[in-house]
């Protein structure tokens, strides 16, 4: 564990939680993706299947189940309790479109043929590409809410810190785990050009996200 | 390349 790695994981939560409070507090799902949701429900679900077979730390421990019960109360409050905000017209994107190449990339690529590798490979990689349906969202509608960006925002952050992590375990451990470094800066590259909108935009005291 | 079939990140 160092200083980049937690900081990274806390982003996480505190990205995770904005978007439960926000969908909450204003009893509505409009301008969120529930597919992108969706997803990420299914990448803590197939990643962290060790809960059953190996135990790192408690940390470790927590962290995953609150992970997975937070994906999973975000997914009920969009497609159950608040399913009439939901804005399904606009969360068009072609899910398929993500699962195929996913799924055949992880029976490609994995540090062995075992069930469990492959459903973490396949969980890695569909991480890298599960915001889209989010982004492809905002870029329909032309607009996003700030707080749905603040939330995007610390998705990132979450991902350039974890590099920072991999960059100091690689310094200092040795440790590179090509999987998962690949496709985490896949994935953080899909996040700068909205980092970009984001500091000139949201930053700058707009309280919407407009696409020039 | 180093293989990590142990997963110890989040």
């Amino acid at each position: 564990m160092n200083v980049f790695r937690l900081a990274g994981d806390v982003s996480h939560l505190v990205a995770i939680i904005i978007l439960l409070l926000k969908i909450w507090r204003s009893r509505s799902c409009a301008g969120i993706s529930g597919k992108s949701q969706l997803l990420f429900a299914l990448v803590f679900t197939t990643r962290y299947l060790d809960l059953f077979t190996v135990y790192i730390s408690a940390y470790n421990t927590i962290m995953k189940v609150v992970f997975l019960a937070l994906s999973y109360a975000t997914v009920y409050l969009i497609y159950m309790r608040f399913r009439n905000t939901y804005d399904s017209e606009n969360d068009s994107f072609r899910v398929e479109f993500l699962l195929v190449p996913v799924i055949g990339l992880s029976f490609l690529e994995h540090y062995a043929f075992t069930p469990m590798e492959v459903l973490w490979t396949f969980s890695i990689f569909l991480e890298a590409v599960a915001i889209m349906p989010q982004l492809f969202m905002i870029t329909k509608t032309g607009e996003a809410e700030s707080i749905t960006t603040h939330y995007l925002f610390f998705l990132g952050l979450y991902r350039a810190l974890y590099i920072a992590n991999w960059v100091w375990r690689y310094h200092t451990e040795g440790f590179f785990d090509q999987i998962a470094v690949v496709s985490g800066v896949v994935q953080t590259i899909f996040y700068c050009d909205f980092f970009y909108l984001y500091v000139t935009k949201v930053v700058q005291g707009r309280s919407k996200m407009s696409l020039p | 390349w180093k293989h990590h079939v142990l997963h110890d990140e989040l």
